[in-house]
């Protein structure tokens, strides 16, 4: 799986998610990735794309949490994913890239890897696996 | 409010034993997503714009599991799936069960622009990508060596590869996994592909 996940100079966000599923999948199984609020999620506040555990993170709708987080908790984007990541996906192994419309970027993961790399106006930028 | 900011992802669930030339590869894959991604943010490119483009790029690049260098299913065939949205407004577009069309995610975007729905999937999604006349292929394209012998190996072990486990408690980083073969659905957990 990949994915994309921007906020641009005037504030708007948006997500992108796509994959192949997973090896040996049976015929016509469909995963988290092009389920809106599961996989992928944006709206005003963040942009978030998800991988790993499909069936995990379809019963945690892991991205529209972070926002839900954001929108009705309070939270701040890395606040809000390492709470999903922490306590919404059960015994499942997923991981998530999100960005929120202040300009900030944030990700959290609970397998033993994830590759992922950002970068900031600011000038920050971390390409990372571990 | 903040300035522009870019995050990418290759998939979670990677291989302890991942051969260090591969970690290379893939950082060198996202460092080049990310350049190309600050550069049309540069440029004023929209969010939207800006996740469609990178996205694409790692379809095309067979290192990460979308697009060419796609999963396998148990009949040996590629079966994509990409989902899409825009913050602003919460615009979405999404399609499931592709196997012809060369970029997913463009396919999804086209959804949501130019279709009264929000998820096609299968065959009229692939009717709907002939009518808007994306870049189609024959579905040879999105499969390569390495995946097929992943394949065989998970039907040999009659197993679903999903991705990795977390290390085993007590195992303090990721060098003890290399060390002690674990196993994982019937499987030595090194043959896992990333996802």
């Amino acid at each position: 799986t990949v994915g994309c996940v921007v906020v641009d100079s005037e504030g708007r966000c948006a997500a992108a998610t796509s994959t192949g599923g997973l090896m040996n999948k049976m015929t016509g199984r469909i995963g988290d990735s092009p389920l809106i609020g599961a996989g992928t999620y944006a709206c005003d506040l963040c942009g978030v794309s998800c991988t790993g555990e499909g069936e995990a993170i379809i019963r945690g709708t892991l991205a529209r949490d972070v926002a839900a987080l954001m929108e009705y908790k309070g939270l701040n984007l890395q606040e809000a994913v390492d709470y999903v990541i922490k306590k919404r996906l059960d015994n499942g192994k997923a991981g998530l890239i999100a960005v929120s419309n202040n300009g900030e970027v944030a990700y959290g993961f609970n397998s033993v890897g994830m590759f992922r790399g950002f970068a900031t106006e600011d000038g920050f930028m971390d390409v990372g696996i571990w | 409010m903040g300035g522009w900011a870019i995050a990418v992802h290759g998939g979670a669930g990677v291989d302890p034993n991942l051969p260090q030339e591969r970690q290379e590869e893939a950082k060198q894959l996202l460092t080049r997503c990310l350049n190309l991604g600050i550069s049309s943010l540069r440029s004023s490119f929209s969010a939207i714009d800006v996740v469609e483009l990178i996205v694409r790029e790692l379809e095309s690049d067979p290192l990460f599991n979308s697009g060419r260098g796609s999963a396998l299913t148990e009949n040996g065939k590629v079966e994509m799936e990409a989902s899409i949205m825009d913050g602003s407004g919460r615009r979405c577009g999404a399609v499931s069960g592709i196997t012809t069309v060369k970029n997913p995610i463009s396919l999804a975007r086209l959804v949501m622009e130019k279709s009264p729905h929000s998820y096609l999937a299968f065959s009229g999604a692939e009717e709907f990508a002939k009518q808007q006349g994306v870049e189609m292929v024959d579905n040879n394209y999105f499969i390569t060596e390495d995946n097929i012998g992943m394949l065989k190996l998970a039907k040999e072990a009659n197993t679903i590869m999903f991705d990795y486990r977390i290390p085993l408690a007590g195992s303090e980083s990721c060098s003890a996994v290399v060390e002690s073969p674990i196993q994982m659905n019937g499987l030595p957990i090194s043959v896992y592909a990333p996802e």
